[in-house]
């Protein structure tokens, strides 16, 4: 048997539009210590790495490990039939094809259930090596989805450099060129809308500006962000899930010839 | 000009 409550629906719907747009389907790893995700999208260009403890969760229960792999779409549809402030739970019998979720309105009043087939998706998973980063970048996620989404209209590749100065974003294109500068700020009393650089040694890497919309989709998920940067090694941008866990994105980069 | 390079050239499968 497995079981898991959230008091608010809310962040279920944050997660799923986080990871949405990057994947069709994905498999749910379900432990007793909670729920992961790990896939590439598509295009193998990306990867997406969620955990869910099980000790973030209201009740959590988890007899046997079982896997669910479920189809994105179906599960936003469902999804969207919660109230924001409705209690969650996620169900399933062991071996089970189906997966049941129920969402209750606060007062009780309103108990409506959703039964959705599984799919055998028999996803491959990768082993993410420990990386000493040379460059960790912490700023607010709002700030970076705004950086990301002006500069991708005036081209397709973004050029990050890191050093300990602060951190620019470089875009051209047919129209021209543009560039953001963020340095890194003494803000110490408004924390949540600093900008840290922890620098090693300077580092200059391109990405496609694509799936790094994609990942800002998670914005509501966090008030901060953090990329992780090192030289011809994926970027990660990881977003905290506050008492829950975290959404990591991989992010391969563009290299020369 | 640069490439796209792809999640399978960095880490593996387990």
């Amino acid at each position: 048997m497995f079981e898991a409550r959230l008091t608010s629906a809310a962040t279920l719907k944050k997660v799923l539009e986080a990871v949405k747009e990057l994947l069709n389907e994905a498999s749910f790893d379900c432990s007793d210590s909670g729920i992961q995700l790990q896939a590439m999208d598509n295009s193998h260009v990306s990867l997406v790495s969620l955990t869910l403890r099980s000790d973030g969760f209201d009740k959590y229960r988890c007899d046997r490990s079982l896997t669910m792999g479920m189809n994105l779409a179906s599960m936003s549809k469902i999804l969207k039939c919660a109230n924001n402030d409705d209690t969650v739970t996620i169900k399933a019998q062991d071996d089970a094809d189906t997966v049941t979720f129920v969402f209750e309105s606060k007062k009780q009043e309103k108990i409506s259930d959703y039964e959705m087939k599984l799919m055998n998706l028999d996803q491959e998973h990768l082993g993410i090596p420990e990386t000493d980063f040379s460059c960790v970048i912490r700023m607010p996620s709002v700030e970076f989805a705004r950086i990301v989404r002006d500069l991708a209209q005036f081209g397709e590749t973004v050029l990050i450099c890191c050093t300990k100065e602060g951190v620019k974003f470089s875009v051209s294109g047919d129209v021209g060129s543009a560039n953001v500068k963020l340095a890194q700020t003494n803000n110490f009393d408004k924390e949540e809308e600093s900008v840290s650089i922890e620098m090693q040694e300077p580092v200059s890497l391109s990405f496609a500006c694509q799936y790094l919309i994609s990942f800002t989709k998670a914005t509501p998920l966090s008030p901060r962000v953090q990329l992780s940067m090192s030289s011809n090694v994926p970027l990660v941008v990881e977003y905290e899930i506050a008492e829950l866990g975290y959404i990591r994105y991989y992010l391969a980069p563009k290299i020369e010839d | 000009d640069k490439n796209q390079s792809t999640i399978g050239s960095f880490f593996k499968k387990k």
